[in-house]
């Protein structure tokens, strides 16, 4: 291996020294770090492509910002957070996120686990449906704030001065035979030629997700032009799960501590 | 992993001769000594050698460190000693067997933030309380 010294700023500099751990010290060392972390086991991910999507490249903007109030510098992610990068994108946190990070003890990026294109007739209106599970967090931790966040591209020339209407739903309740209910918790007029993330308030969506699991039947968003005719995500620039990784849509939550954590002794 | 001079130190000490059994005197602690004085060293812990890249996103490591050290008399401001320390090496020297001396440990600890994910690769990022030592001293 490499040999790397601390100085007081804890940048690492050739010349210290380190053995490798035995097969039983590593994995004394891993239990231990892993109590301290909370966690009953190593997690296994399924990481698709090896690369990393719009969730963990948000996250990993958050920590940055938080690392830099710790004044430790992140030892050797700029070239990792490159790498895992598929192309150049806008920056994804904001400073109303940043301000939510100050107030929390643990922020969370949930992967979406449905996403359905939907048109039914007669109305024949499009609309996307998304489903995150925030339920299984650590115990204590009460929700802060969560949004939703989609991207939208810049739509081609036909469409450029034209606004279209988005709209975020809570699914209430559904029936087999017939549109969901849904309770409106956002509408918001875009313009076609609008480029960014798109941010959504749901924070007592979130909250009744992870005191009422059985009440999570997700989100759904739907568009309509000015004139009211329904229209496709497509057609707008709104990317869903066939977008490229790191435009893909996700939600985030912000989590603060409402009990004290006692670890267990070994 | 650790820096290599404590091993150097601890085969130093061991070859000393053995003092009397009158215990030593005031002119044989050296604490200005700053080699041996309490203080804080190096401890790297990598996640990326305990085998966690696929898990843990960020950092890769992080630099934990140690205090170790001899507090000894006289204690020197740079010790970071506690007023009770001070008095406790006094009395240490007056009756070794039965007071011991204070301990070099740990007076200012940070926390750290870990990126991970978890099983369903959902991401979670998290601060953790205490986890590098930031400075040392006698108590």
């Amino acid at each position: 291996g490499s040999n790397y010294s601390l100085d007081g700023n804890n940048d690492v500099h050739p010349g210290f020294m380190h053995r490798r751990l035995r097969t039983h010290e590593k994995r004394e060392m891993q239990k231990e770090i892993l109590s301290i972390l909370g966690l009953p086991h190593r997690p296994r991910p399924h990481l698709s492509h090896g690369k990393y999507n719009s969730a963990p490249l948000f996250m990993l903007d958050l920590y940055n910002t938080m690392s830099g109030e710790e004044k430790s510098p992140v030892e050797g992610m700029a070239d990792r957070y490159q790498s895992m990068r598929t192309t150049q994108s806008p920056p994804l946190t904001t400073n109303q996120e940043t301000a939510f990070l100050n107030d929390a003890d643990m922020v969370m990026s949930f992967v979406n686990l449905v996403e359905h294109d939907r048109e039914l007739s007669p109305q024949r209106r499009h609309h996307k449906e998304f489903k995150f599970n925030p339920s299984q967090i650590p115990e204590g931790e009460a929700v802060t704030a969560a949004e939703f966040r989609l991207y939208k591209e810049c739509v081609s020339l036909a469409f450029h001065n034209d606004t279209f209407l988005l709209k975020v739903y809570q699914v209430l309740k559904e029936h087999p035979d017939r549109e969901a209910d849904l309770f409106l918790l956002e509408s918001r007029r875009l313009w076609a030629a609008q480029e960014g993330w798109l941010e959504f308030d749901i924070t007592a969506t979130s909250n009744l997700w992870v005191m009422s699991p059985v009440h999570n039947l997700g989100l759904q968003v739907s568009v309509e032009t000015s004139s009211g005719q329904s229209v496709s995500f497509k057609e707008v620039g709104l990317l869903g799960r066939a977008g490229p990784l790191e435009k893909q849509p996700f939600m985030v939550a912000f989590f603060k501590v409402s009990e004290v954590r006692v670890r267990a002794a070994r | 992993s650790t820096g290599g001079k404590r091993r150097q130190q601890n085969r130093n000490r061991s070859t000393q001769p053995q003092e009397g059994s009158r215990g030593p005197g005031p002119a044989d602690y050296n604490s200005s000594d700053q080699k041996t004085a309490c203080r804080r060293h190096e401890l790297y812990v990598s996640f990326s050698e305990l085998g966690w890249q696929d898990w843990i996103i960020a950092p890769e490591g992080y630099a934990a460190n140690y205090c170790d050290g001899e507090c000894s008399f006289p204690l020197n401001a740079h010790m970071n000693a506690t007023n009770h320390a001070i008095v406790q090496t006094l009395v240490h020297l007056m009756n070794p067997e039965n007071v011991p001396k204070p301990c070099c440990a740990p007076t200012k600890l940070h926390a750290i933030s870990v990126l991970y994910f978890d099983d369903n690769s959902n991401v979670i990022l998290k601060k953790y309380k205490n986890m590098v030592v930031r400075a040392c001293g006698c108590h």
